[in-house]
């Protein structure tokens, strides 16, 4: 039965898609079978995974739209066991189109509801709002996995996303529940890093990952060969750290 | 004359806040007067030059709603010359309740019409989407600063960014025009900094600002800390790099 996992947190640029696509890639490895939901009009995470977004006819808009079937928008990609529902900037026009519709919060779950014993893993990547798009994720999901980047105005922004998910979590999604904080692009030499991993662990407790994803920029270079890091250079710290995430996760999942 | 610009880009975390802030505060050290008008609802510009987002009243919210006068919102900060409309969370609110409103996208325009003589410069933080708030940002602004981080999802999004712009330029604001795009975070040992430095400059040539902005780490402490990085530590990179930006800006508009 696949654990449907929502990446988000409103905070711009904290690590998001390179979480969902490095994740992703590292449960594939593994050979666990992953689908990745692309839910941010940015698509970031469909391209940087190769898919040529500016020349696909039908996304997950289609899907939310109800205009399509999972099957019609589902792709592979060409790393093993990772499929992809891949989105566009068409995926903008969503948000308000879907203002007025009936059942707003939950197209995207009535969706992954279908499919979800296919694969052992969802995740979804959000976009940094939290607007209907990020709420239909997290309506779908069983848990929410927080990318904290350590800079202060990442800490910031954490009050509204936990109130966000209370919200959810009362109004659609009785058992939502936090995966994990991951705290991202961490530099043990500076103080703020160290500073606000500090703070983040004295809220979160046990939440927090022990995993924790370093700056490295072989993440950055990745997405521009289109590629996850394990297959761009699986030497390099970031390429560990996101299997150490993936490892964790499995064996924190292992009696469920 | 106020000079009204907006400053944009749909990625996240790509240093439209820290433009924001420090390009006001460098400006009101020159004794040029500065507001500075936060459209984002994480209202990141707002705290961080110390205004108390979480014991507001009233915001920037009221003004787009129409319940509020400029006199009731704005507020002075402690730096030189520099005033902010401050925003909070409830303008989350202001984009499902604004759809189907009349005049949805110029709500700020009209207001900032009646204050544009009263400053120098009108600077507006804008959100990480392309929503009616960003939208309302453009289509009161006489020009658009669009920073790009020196990596590579940064470069994708903006074909869409302009599209937009173009948009709004035909529909709401017809002399709407480029301010320039400045380079954040730039990072000389790194090639991909180097690469994608290149790429922009390819592809809009002397509307790049000569200033760039290097990855420093006192521009990412001064938030904590409330405050500008000017006065935070004037003699960082930082510090340099936002001062050369105001004097660039001002040379440029000289003969407006
Ligand atoms: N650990 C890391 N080390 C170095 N660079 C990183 C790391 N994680 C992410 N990056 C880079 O930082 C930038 C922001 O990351 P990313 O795009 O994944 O964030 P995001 O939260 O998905 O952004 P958005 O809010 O726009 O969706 C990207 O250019 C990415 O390549
Ligand atoms: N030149 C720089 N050097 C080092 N750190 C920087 C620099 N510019 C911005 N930062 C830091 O990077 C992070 C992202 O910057 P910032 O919040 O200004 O981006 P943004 O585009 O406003 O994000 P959002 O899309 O969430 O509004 C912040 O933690 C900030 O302190
Ligand atoms: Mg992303
Ligand atoms: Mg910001």
């Amino acid at each position: 039965m696949g654990r449907i996992i929502s990446i988000a947190n409103q905070k711009g640029g904290v690590g998001k898609t390179t979480t969902a696509i490095n994740l992703a890639a590292s449960l594939g490895v593994m050979e666990f079978s992953v689908l990745l939901v692309d839910i941010d009009p940015q698509s970031n995470s469909s391209s940087g995974l190769g898919i040529d977004v500016r020349n696909l006819d039908i996304t997950v808009y289609n899907l939310i739209a109800e205009e399509a079937s999972f099957d019609e928008v589902v792709q592979k990609t060409n790393y093993p066991n990772l499929s992809i529902l891949p989105s566009s900037i068409n995926l903008v026009g969503a948000e308000i189109e879907l203002v007025n519709q009936e059942n707003r919060e939950i197209r995207l779950k009535k969706v992954l509801d279908t499919v979800k014993d296919k694969y052992s893993f969802i995740l979804i990547d959000s976009p940094p709002s939290l607007g209907l798009l990020t709420v239909n994720g997290l309506t779908a999901a069983d848990t929410v996995l927080i990318p904290v980047q350590c800079e202060y105005y990442a800490l910031e922004g954490l009050g509204q996303l936990l109130r966000t998910i209370e919200l959810v979590k009362y109004n659609f999604n009785q058992h939502l529940d936090i995966e994990g904080v991951l705290m991202t692009m961490y530099d043990s030499r500076l103080r703020i890093s160290n500073s606000v991993i500090e703070d983040v662990r004295k809220h979160f407790n046990e939440k927090v990952f022990k995993t924790v994803i370093a700056r490295n920029v072989r993440l950055a270079e990745a997405p521009s060969y289109n590629m996850p890091v394990i297959e761009y250079d699986a030497t390099s710290t970031g390429a560990q750290n996101y299997l150490a995430l993936a490892n964790e996760l499995i064996q924190k999942n292992k009696n469920i």
